[in-house]
């Protein structure tokens, strides 16, 4: 998973599990096979935008600490 | 049902709901209660009607499961996964599935269990969540006050789909802050350890070196316990202290916790006369350890090092700190300047020279 900074499994687990929860990352892969980086980093900014946080298709930080709030089980991407 | 994809609505404007069953946490009353309020939150705003059914299945059934319920979205225990609710539709559509492990409270403590039914009622008829971390629809749980006002963006996206409610006064949302927005005034400012805080409604705005946007986030978020829409504040930075000023309230934080025993009283904590009902604004000069509290168009001086009033005081601000005008909603110190706020104008007064030699918009920090 190069896009993420400091490779920490248990982030790495959690910015997946977040993205395939809210942010269909399992459904579109098995879609159109883009490779596993960009749609990686294209669901993390999707993410980001929404959060209001910084832009970067990175788990950084602050984005993990957003991952990690207490929140609604709805989808943020699908109606 | 005629349910369009991308636009789901109910087609009827009576709606039923009914109760499937209760969390262990709170009385069976208070769940019906909080219930009750969160459909009125929906149907203020709107034309819909919800009737509470008993003996059958409403269009919205509520109901708490434990982990794997058999519609291919488990909870997961405590935290995180709050609840989750369906489209409008029939069967499952439009029914609200809370978290059975979570503690449902019906306080400012987590999970506040009106909050969330509001929360998922809104996907109960149709909408999806919101990028304003202002509105109700923002994906995470941000409750933190018990005075809950639907945002303005809510309520506009509510009224697409079913229009506006029939009372003949149309409700009106909170609104979020926008830095760049021109005429923006504060409750308060402050600065913090380097940074400069600006307060408004329950959302801060949060500016330093490292940072090229501003940060605007809920001031719930770092301190649970401050209330929204603050008077004042400042930095008592010899003591790595922020006091936040409300009513004659004063609490002390220090990093992320307000300090044990706060709210005081401003009376018996600064020495105010019973007169002084709220602070305006306050600014502790760093150098002198001087805290100035402006109150209507006086001013107080308080000594930090011998935590008590400077004698001679109250006096007049327009004699002490010509240029700003009689009145002063927020104040802080930077470098050799005091920055006077009053409604959407800011001035800047030398400390050294005691006249103002700049004014401008009061958004000019947020690099817009």
């Amino acid at each position: 998973f190069p896009v993420f900074e400091e490779g920490h499994r248990q982030d790495v687990e959690t910015t997946w599990k977040y993205l395939e929860n809210y942010y269909n990352l399992n459904k579109d892969t098995a879609g159109n096979n883009p490779s596993g980086k960009e749609l990686m980093a294209t669901k993390l900014k999707q993410m980001q935008q929404l959060f209001g946080l910084k832009v970067t298709g990175k788990s950084d930080s602050q984005t993990l600490s957003a991952m990690r709030k207490p929140r609604c089980g709805v989808s943020d991407v699908t109606p | 049902q005629a349910i369009t994809y991308d636009n789901p609505r109910w087609t009827k404007t009576d709606l039923t709901y009914s109760i499937l069953n209760y969390t262990p946490y709170l009385s069976r009353a208070v769940v019906e209660e909080s219930f009750e309020k969160a459909f009125q939150v929906w149907s203020s705003v709107t034309p819909l009607t919800f009737t509470r059914v008993y003996d059958e299945d409403g269009d919205i059934v509520l109901a708490f499961y434990r982990g794997d319920h058999d519609d291919n979205n488990p909870f997961d225990g405590p935290n995180y996964g709050l609840a989750h609710a369906f489209q409008p539709g029939p069967g499952i559509g439009g029914d609200v599935h809370f978290d059975l492990d979570e503690r449902w409270t019906d306080t400012s403590e987590n999970f506040n269990l009106f909050y969330v039914a509001t929360h998922e009622l809104g996907h109960s008829l149709g909408l999806t969540h919101s990028s304003d971390i202002g509105a109700l629809m923002f994906p995470s749980y941000t409750w933190y006050t018990d005075d809950f006002v639907l945002n303005q963006e809510d309520i506009n996206r509510i009224q697409a789909l079913y229009g506006p409610s029939p009372n003949p006064i149309q409700p009106t949302g909170a609104t979020t802050p926008q830095p760049c927005e021109s005429g923006l005034n504060f409750d308060a400012i402050t600065t913090f350890r380097g940074e400069v805080m600006f307060f408004k409604g329950r959302f801060y705005i949060r500016v330093n070196r490292f940072m090229a946007e501003p940060e605007l986030n809920l001031i719930g978020i770092l301190w649970p316990n401050l209330p929204g829409k603050l008077d004042a504040a400042y930095e008592a930075s010899i003591i790595d202290e922020v006091r936040f000023f409300k009513g004659d309230k004063v609490w002390a934080v220090r990093t992320r916790s307000v300090l044990s025993g706060f709210p005081v009283d401003i009376h018996s904590y600064f020495g105010f006369p019973t007169s002084v009902t709220h602070i305006d604004a306050a600014v502790c000069e760093e150098e002198t350890g001087k805290t100035y509290f402006f109150v209507d168009d006086m001013y107080w001086r308080y000594d930090e090092y011998r935590r008590s009033m400077d004698p001679g005081y109250p006096k007049l601000i327009t004699e002490d700190f010509p240029g700003v005008g009689n009145k002063v909603d927020d104040v802080f110190q930077k470098d050799g300047y005091f920055y006077f706020f009053h409604e959407s104008n800011q001035y800047r007064f030398n400390l050294q020279t005691r006249v103002v030699d700049a004014s401008r918009d009061s958004n000019t920090w947020f690099n817009c």
